[in-house]
């Protein structure tokens, strides 16, 4: 391995990062989890922590561009050079760039992720059957909305499982409009527009109104590649357009003609001796994960290796159960040292699923030549009953309801209701940074700040933006804390942190422990078990849970009721 | 029987950078670009070129021939990672 002259490395351990932009190959979320898990890489083997930011600068700034991207470092189109990253330093230094005339893939062809429809946000599987045909990509056939959705499984016509592709009439990413779809026509700059353009833009994106007006609303998001968009040339993002004419010959699919390299392409207008559009058709392309791992070793300080199978080797391949080499180990361990990771866990070019698609939106099961609206499954099964629940993980007052959470799941019960809660809700879709496992949670009255606690990690939400997970050994809690099983704030700022027979306060402005703690817990607050699994702080009220049970205490600290989580808390019959 | 195929046509594809380039340009532009070539090329520029393709050759495992091999080319057109393999 190799190092940057003069060894150059951070000199903290918890560093930040940033996601300015995202390229239109791959849904963001597939993107997120790629650059999660690139990182991942890194802090399995030493003492580092990569916590995401949305604002402000943080130590790690990555980018998609092309050719001059802002930086004295040209990308050059499609292949040759992927990528490029700054080694650790302030401004500019750490930041890593993604050559956007790539094809970003997870390294094995196009991924399709789907959303909304039926199948969880699973991808595309092509081909597939529907109507007893087979398609390659995905259609809009069987719908009369115009927009394009695949099957997830082999067969549609048996499974009728399915959800919608990428497509600007879907939604946007990016932008002004939070998701929003375009809006066609649209007008900008007094002309009108049918589709996405690049018009008005020096990058290359693909872009759209998100109203009927851009001159007037100002509201624009970007287009998501097809499916059957091309990649590079001087048509990123337009689909083939077949049959097309090239040098007066017709071509009904893509072709390497015309090109020494035999790379596929196609024309993106029916005639390309006319109009010269083009673009390369989608290959496997390069696996994100891969090139951002290789990309993050720079931004931590090595050099590239002599080692041929090793990650920071420059040249890329794809490997698909990809494990860290001996050689990029030694070099970061060098730098950095072990960290506390006894055995890393080894990663996969697999993307996890981040978000769950709802099915809030008016959608409707493509039919069979006839359009029909179908109920659709919704994304959690109302049958889970939290009256079945024996012991939950965490039970928390946020935003003036009482949330139970369990497994990946929370059902809500406000005063006001005195029934038991009816579906429970997937905390991935509230707070997608989360683990589906929360151990306590607590909400500052004040800042309105919410913090979520699970294992040795936790995570701040100020709305929507998180923070974290962070490792609780920054809010000042030695190694020996294995977590936090219960928590409340109080009015003053502070928090109470507790674990078994020991609590700490929090002061949650500045994210510290107190002088003078841990404390015991039965000796503040005597009558209650000193190894409840989850406390919290409801109604001006502090509780203790054990098992089925809770105690509750007065803010003179005295237990004036002993009763059961299941009757007196979610009113189950 | 197949018909004998006629001569492939290659075309300049408009919007492509650094294209057309003849094996011992690709060459240098790789070397110049990952650090084994300086940018200014003196007088014995056939003795640093040698130099500079073993350099290249060493560090990224090939056979070192100091010459524009097969391998050599084929490696220089495999897509990589834009930081330099030497100095800065």
């Amino acid at each position: 391995y190799n190092t940057f002259e003069g060894e150059l490395k951070w000199d903290h351990n918890d560093l930040t990062y940033r996601i300015l932009n995202y390229s239109p190959d791959l849904d963001p979320d597939v993107i997120d989890d790629a650059f999660a898990r690139a990182f991942k890489v890194w802090s399995d083997v030493t003492p580092l922590t990569f916590t995401r930011i949305y604002s402000g600068e943080p130590d790690i700034n990555i980018m998609f561009g092309t050719e001059n991207h802002g930086d004295p470092y040209p990308f050059d189109g499609k292949d040759g050079l992927l990528a490029h990253a700054y080694p650790p330093g302030p401004g500019m230094q750490g930041d890593a760039h993604f050559d956007d005339d790539e094809f970003w893939t997870l390294g094995t062809g196009i991924v399709v992720k789907t959303r909304f429809g039926n199948a969880e946000g699973a991808a595309c599987h092509f081909p597939f059957v529907f109507d007893g045909q087979s398609y390659n990509s995905c259609t809009s056939d069987g719908r009369s909305d115009g927009l394009p959705w695949c099957s997830t499984t082999p067969d549609f016509d048996q499974d009728k499982k399915y959800g919608f592709c990428p497509s600007e009439l879907l939604y946007t990413y990016g932008g002004n409009s939070n998701g929003e779809p375009c809006v066609f026509p649209f007008i900008f700059d007094g002309v009108s527009y049918k589709g996405c353009t690049k018009d008005g833009r020096q990058d290359g994106y693909r872009w759209c109104s998100t109203t009927a007006n851009y001159d007037q609303d100002h509201k624009y998001g970007f287009c998501p590649n097809r499916d059957t968009s091309v990649i590079g040339g001087n048509s990123q993002g337009d689909p083939c357009v077949f049959p097309f004419t090239f040098l007066g010959k017709r071509y009904n699919s893509c072709t390497s003609e015309g090109r020494g390299d035999r790379k596929l392409w196609c024309a993106t207008t029916s005639s390309y001796d006319q109009d010269k559009k083009w673009g390369f058709c989608p290959d496997q392309g390069y696996s994100l994960f891969l090139v951002a791992a290789h990309e993050f070793g720079h931004s931590l300080g090595l050099e590239h290796s002599d080692v041929k199978d090793a990650l920071m080797y420059p040249m890329y391949s794809y490997v698909k159960d990809f494990e860290l080499h001996e050689d990029d180990v030694n070099g970061i361990q060098y730098l950095y040292g072990s960290g506390p990771h006894p055995a890393p866990p080894k990663p996969t070019d697999k993307p996890i699923p981040t978000t769950t698609p709802s099915t809030s939106i008016t959608t409707t099961t493509p039919s069979t030549r006839t359009t029909t609206t179908t109920p659709l499954t919704p994304s959690v099964n109302p049958a889970l009953d939290a009256c079945k629940v024996k012991m939950f993980d965490a039970i928390a007052e946020l935003q003036g309801a009482l949330h139970f959470f369990k497994d990946g799941l929370f059902w809500t019960v406000t005063s006001k209701n005195k029934n038991a809660p009816q579906s429970p809700r997937k905390i991935s879709d509230t707070w997608p940074a989360l683990p589906s496992k929360i151990d306590t949670a607590f909400q500052d009255p004040t800042s309105k700040n919410m913090f979520f606690f699970s294992g040795r990690k936790f995570w701040q939400y100020t709305g929507k933006s998180v923070l974290g997970p962070r490792s609780i050994e920054k809010l000042g809690l030695s190694k020996d804390v294995e977590g936090i099983m219960g928590s409340f704030a109080r009015d003053n700022g502070k928090a109470l942190l507790f674990n078994g027979e020991r609590y700490w306060r929090l002061n949650v402005k500045t994210l510290t422990i107190d002088k003078g703690y841990p404390r015991l817990t039965d000796v503040d607050y005597a009558g209650v078990p000193s190894d409840s699994h989850d406390v919290f702080l409801y109604q001006g009220k502090y509780y203790f849970c054990q098992d089925r049970f809770f105690w509750r205490m007065t803010s003179r600290k005295q237990v004036d009721r002993v009763g059961y989580v299941k009757y007196d808390l979610l009113h189950c019959p | 029987a197949p018909t004998a195929s006629k001569t492939p046509v290659s075309i300049t594809f408009p919007g492509e950078i650094r294209k057309n380039m003849t094996s011992v340009e690709v060459a240098e532009w790789y070397l110049v670009k990952f650090g084994y070539l300086p940018l200014q090329q003196g007088s014995n520029h056939h003795v640093s070129l040698k130099k500079a393709l073993s350099q290249m050759q060493s560090k990224l495992g090939l056979k070192v021939t100091g010459n524009l091999d097969a391998e050599t080319l084929d490696a220089m057109k495999t897509p990589r990672c834009a930081v330099p393999d030497i100095g800065n």
